[in-house]
């Protein structure tokens, strides 16, 4: 028979506060805890601090390894060109740097790179994604600011067609998914991405910003109904917030997590790794 | 909803007669996740729970025929005298002009926030300008200028300048010149870990001596939210907090937490990408929106 050994009230409290404190959620919390209790149910003294330590950062890390494919995007694409990258997520995210971040990426992974500056809605966003492809050294497609974002995609798309584009990159307006309207235009956008290319988006990346609660959810279900997410990118992970909502996002949605954001300078996006999130989150 | 789920917890152990304190116990564990879930922070849920337990035992709830409708009566006002009186008056300078500092993470809102401020203030009668002290963000100060432009306020813009400090010197010079009585600084994003930049806006801070230094914060916010507001709270000492995206449905529990913690009251919800999408802080609007 099993020794049945339980978590002492004080390990259980601290658990809590790494999972809870990390925004890892009540319910993805509970589940990792009682799984720690199967793990130590049989052990013949108690668990040290550290053993615990050991074995919450082994479980996170399985729980997230549906890491992974951020080589396939940045090496040229093997099947039709161009390869259509589409970038979505809610306003402030970080979505306009990032793009910024992974067409250099690509560049060193040998692709030609065309970016589409689809948010023809909020001011300075086209001069800002300009400043961005220039800083990446790749080709730029704007709309006028005010103009349709589906027809930017249209020409842009058009345009990397006839020059031979490994990559087009497409910029969209922040949107929070409770306006109908602004998530109809995505999906207007997804459509037409599809008309001119004859397939629908190779590659949808929904921009995450690590702070974000619970609502971080939410949003990957919403978005995920509009344009198919395909991956998540996660920024602003050199703040003091943890990311830990990527265990529900990856255990309930099973969405993949390909980067994730160190800072504002070109160079700060980086491969996402769940040793070393697991490691920033337990320490 | 919070309210939907006290009454099924109470039809469950009503039916065995008088409450206990396990009984009650129960409930309080119901209010915890629910905080939980709507972003307020861990410690400050533990507090709050504990805070509200001695009324939660209480005959008002021991005694009641209601005893659900009760607890979710006790924990609404609890939230509520947690959240502050509604105080969204903004602090004017007894000499003109009367200087008002947006800071906060990068993304949260600032300038689009600083543009509908200075809206709300001109169509209340103030003579505002606006003063782009954000060098760095690429195209940041064509953003201002834009937005300024659209509800016609002027903007003083040096983006050639040195230093935001530079920017803002030169900026207060205009505003004086041009009869300003209200002047709007808008800063860059900022991690409140990043010390030259914490050291940057403290500087600006300096410069300036705003009436009001106020955090701009996504409503979105997890538990992260204590940490920014205690380190920005330590290192400017804020007068206000804006809350903004608040017409998304995040639950908005980093409200709770950042008064909870600074005392810091939350002044303007933005509720809108458009520039006339800011309006006072409602404390009982959110304690429900916290509850579900
Ligand atoms: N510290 C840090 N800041 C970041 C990171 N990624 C983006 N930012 C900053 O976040 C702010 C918002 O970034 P944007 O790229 O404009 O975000 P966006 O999603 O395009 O915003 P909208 O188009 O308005 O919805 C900027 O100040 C960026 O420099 C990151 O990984 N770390
Ligand atoms: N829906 C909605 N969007 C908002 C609100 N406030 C700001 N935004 C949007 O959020 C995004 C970021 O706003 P900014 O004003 O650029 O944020 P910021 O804090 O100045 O960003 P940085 O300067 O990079 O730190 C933009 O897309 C804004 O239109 C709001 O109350 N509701
Ligand atoms: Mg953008
Ligand atoms: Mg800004």
């Amino acid at each position: 028979f099993g020794l049945g050994r339980t978590l002492q009230a004080a390990d259980m409290e601290s658990l809590e506060e790494i999972l809870i404190g990390s925004d890892v959620g009540v319910a993805s919390s509970e589940r990792i805890i009682k799984d720690l209790e199967k793990a130590i149910s049989a052990l013949p003294s108690p668990p040290t601090q550290d053993f615990l330590a050991d074995l919450l950062r082994e479980e996170i890390t399985a729980l997230l390894s549906a890491a992974g494919g951020h080589q396939v995007l940045e090496s040229p694409p093997e099947g039709s060109r161009p390869r259509v990258v589409l970038v979505v997520g809610v306003n402030g995210s970080g979505k306009t740097t990032t793009i910024g971040k992974l067409a250099a990426r690509m560049v060193k992974g040998g692709q030609k790179v065309l970016i589409a500056g689809a948010d023809t809605y909020r001011a300075a966003a086209i001069g800002q994604l300009e400043i961005w492809a220039r800083r990446a050294g790749v080709d730029f497609v704007g709309g006028v600011e005010g103009g349709d974002p589906a027809s930017v995609v249209h020409d842009a798309l058009s345009a990397a067609m006839a020059k031979g584009v490994d990559t087009v990159i497409i910029d969209t307006a922040g949107r929070l998914h409770t306006k109908i309207p602004l998530m109809k235009e995505l999906e207007k956008i997804v459509r037409v991405a599809g008309k001119v290319t004859g397939r629908p988006p190779d590659s949808v990346l929904l921009v995450l910003d690590a702070t974000t609660g619970q609502n971080a959810l939410v949003q990957a279900r919403e978005f995920s109904r509009s344009a198919a997410v395909s991956g998540i990118i996660l920024t602003k992970m050199d703040g003091t917030a943890k990311g830990g909502i990527l265990i529900p996002l990856s255990t309930e949605l099973g969405l993949p997590i390909l980067y994730v954001g160190l800072g504002e300078g070109i160079g700060d996006l980086v491969p996402f790794s769940p040793e070393e999130f697991a490691k920033g989150m337990v320490g | 909803s919070l309210a939907e789920k006290l009454e099924s917890v109470f039809k469950k152990l009503k039916t065995r007669g008088k409450l206990s304190e396990a009984d009650i116990d129960a409930s309080l564990r119901e209010i915890k996740l629910a905080l939980l879930e709507a972003d307020v922070n861990f410690k400050v849920v533990k507090n709050f729970i504990s805070d509200i337990r001695e009324r939660a035992l209480g005959a008002e709830v021991m005694e009641s025929l209601t005893p659900a409708q009760q607890v979710v009566k006790i924990v609404h006002a609890g939230l509520t005298d947690l959240l502050g009186k509604s105080r969204s008056s903004l602090a004017r300078a007894s000499i003109p002009p009367t200087r008002i500092l947006l800071v906060g993470l990068q993304g949260s809102g600032k300038t689009t926030t600083c543009a509908k401020l200075a809206k709300e203030l001109k169509e209340k009668g103030s003579r505002v300008c606006l003063v782009p002290a954000d060098l760095s963000r690429p195209a940041a100060v064509d953003q201002l200028v834009t937005l300024g432009k659209k509800i016609d306020v002027p903007v003083f813009a040096f983006p050639e300048s040195s230093s935001s400090l530079e920017a803002y010197a030169k900026a207060s010079l205009e505003a004086g010149r041009a009869g300003c009585d209200t002047v709007l600084i808008d800063t860059a994003g900022r991690l409140h870990v990043d010390e030259d930049l914490m050291k940057e806006v403290a500087a600006l801070a300096r410069a300036a001596a705003p009436q009001e230094t106020i955090l701009v914060v996504d409503a979105m916010t997890g538990q992260d939210a204590v940490n920014v507001a205690r380190a920005f709270h330590e290192r400017l000492t804020l007068t206000g907090i804006i809350l903004t995206k608040l017409d998304g449905d995040a639950r908005g529990g980093a409200a709770l937490s950042m008064r909870s913690v600074t005392g810091v009251p939350v002044k303007y919800a933005g509720v809108g990408e458009g520039l006339d999408g800011l309006e006072p802080f409602h404390p009982e609007r959110i304690a429900s929106r916290i509850l579900g």
